[in-house]
């Protein structure tokens, strides 16, 4: 219905506002509804803004891969708060993050463990260092994955 | 709710039976490149009901079955369970635990269960509605595609926030 | 044939004149997330005739020029000059340093200059035409984009071949 | 021409046989032209095959993340073993594989410096280790980018 559509899209919304900062340490950011001529907004497109900080308000193609990453982060986010879901499976959403940015997310990721219960696939070692609990994978008989338990020490080492 | 049990046999490279146990904080997959780790996230997707081989990187169901190695021979099925608590009652169940199960034949079949009863997809689907559970954009984000979420087409975005509504 | 220094004058984030020494080895650039560094990659792309502002992420040619930050206003043109070590002779020039700039303007008009000598990008492409330089497909990787050599369609495949042959 | 693509092709064809089992520490690798009914050769797509060591040959599809990344730069420096190119960008290869095989790409990657000059962009400690100069950016001022002189010692440090 348009109500409850119009109503969830203004919490992701004032949600964004205040998320991005967080994890950008400054700067804006916005969504807005596309509404076509006949103003249906049932059928409208969703615009995202962003201005990291110190920069200008841009178009989000000209960020980099980095900073596109941290603003997805941002908004999935800022729909978590409206409607958390129980589980999320994220694979390996760190990759384009540099050290301090993986830190900012990893904060963020904390603020959310009471109600969302979170799969993590990744090769970043800070990432690793703040799980509740590690499983790693391996094919010691090549093609066929198993598990061996590995201790968050044996990471700290090793980062393969 | 939270997953606390997920066990794979003949799912992709997952020959032989393996259970992994959850915590409901925060848990880490790791290993090498190839390993199996995108695997997993797959076996939740697709045992809640995926019905798009293309989102799991296949093109059909069966390629899904253990497809053999240089030792082993090809499997003809492939069977994913996964575990949740339910002590807060969130699943439509008596039970504390609730188990969902998914099994695919070579003929790309599929057969579901709740608890260890045959059931429809319908079923499944039926018990996850409203939950937030489920095959939704965002609690799914594959590798790689992190910012599909800001780059892909006004419309599509839209889909994201009506699942949130 | 390598190449020597690259300058940047307005380039996209590079507000200030800056110039990039290379080794002919490997030159690793490093840094913080949105802090320049695929812009650095962009400028010796773009300084050899690039003629599509969307394959380095631009809608149109004046994206490249800086636009301003809270500081600063944005800039009326962009300038990029590269800088080529010819002592092998690859480039059909008696120099021994060649080097190519390329300036846009606010309108979105380029102009291009072969040791310092005004030219039309038809020159700069004859300058460079066999020697593999270029913006081929095979010598620009963009972030991310590793795996599209493998994924996209045959035919796009083909046309990298095609350069090489 | 139509000689000069079927010869050119072959070469590749031979390179990435070869190439391919030393990055991934064995396997095979293959690619094919695909001809339509009237075997025109100038219009023929480009089939690529591949099997990681102990694993069955299957659609590239359903390789990882980082064995997808692996393949294609395997398929790259097969490519440039027949025309090598005076110089290269690589903006984050590295990002999706493992230590184990960021290593194997740099060892590759060491056969073809003496032709061909490389400039990478890199978050990768053991990438940047390996380097000849190394060149640092940075936004001191919001939104304006600097170079700032980096030392391979200051990496081991802080990764950022
Ligand atoms: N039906 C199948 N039978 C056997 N093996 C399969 C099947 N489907 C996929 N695989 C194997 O699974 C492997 C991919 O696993 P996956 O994508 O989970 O790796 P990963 O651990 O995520 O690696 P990365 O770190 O590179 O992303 C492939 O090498 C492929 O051979
Ligand atoms: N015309 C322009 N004027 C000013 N700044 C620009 C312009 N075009 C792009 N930028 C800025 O350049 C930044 C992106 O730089 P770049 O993509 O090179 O970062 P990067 O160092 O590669 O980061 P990452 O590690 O995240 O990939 C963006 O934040 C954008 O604001
Ligand atoms: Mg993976
Ligand atoms: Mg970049």
């Amino acid at each position: 219905s348009e109500e409850k559509f119009i109503d969830t899209f203004y919490k992701i919304k004032n949600n964004f506002k205040e998320i991005f900062p967080e994890l950008f340490n400054g700067g804006k950011a916005d969504i807005s509804l596309i509404l076509d001529e006949d103003e249906d907004v049932l059928n409208s497109g969703i615009d995202v803004n962003v201005k990291p900080p110190g920069k200008r308000l841009q178009n989000i193609n000209l960020l980099s891969g980095g900073e596109k990453a941290l603003s997805a982060i941002a908004l999935l986010f800022s729909i978590f708060k409206v409607k958390p879901a129980p589980f999320c499976v994220l694979d390996e959403i760190d990759a384009p993050l540099d050290d301090t940015n993986v830190s900012r997310f990893i904060n963020l990721l904390s603020d959310f463990t009471d109600t969302t219960q979170f799969i993590i696939i990744t090769h970043n070692k800070y990432t690793i260092e703040s799980a509740d609990s590690l499983y790693g994978v391996t094919m010691e008989e090549p093609g066929v994955s198993s598990l061996v338990s590995v201790s968050i020490k044996e990471f700290e080492q090793d980062r393969s | 709710m939270f997953i606390k049990q997920l066990e794979l046999v003949g799912f992709k490279s997952f020959a032989e039976k393996t259970t992994v146990n959850f915590s409901d904080g925060m848990t880490c997959i790791v290993g090498p490149n190839g390993c199996g780790k995108s695997n997993i996230g797959e076996a939740i997707r697709w045992v809640f009901g995926e019905q798009s081989a293309k989102k799991l990187r296949g093109s059909s169901m069966d390629d899904f079955i253990f497809n053999g190695t240089n030792q082993r021979k090809p499997l003809n099925r492939a069977e994913v369970t996964i575990t949740l608590n339910n002590e807060n009652n969130i699943l439509p169940s008596e039970y504390n635990d609730v188990t969902v199960k998914r099994r695919v034949f070579s003929d790309g079949q599929s057969e579901y269960f709740i608890n260890n009863q045959k059931c429809r997809l319908k079923d499944v689907r039926n018990l996850i509605t409203d939950t937030g559970i489920g095959i939704s954009a965002y609690s799914f984000i594959e590798q790689g595609m992190i910012s599909e979420i800001l780059s892909s087409d006004p419309t599509e975005r839209r889909r994201i926030f009506e699942e949130a509504a």
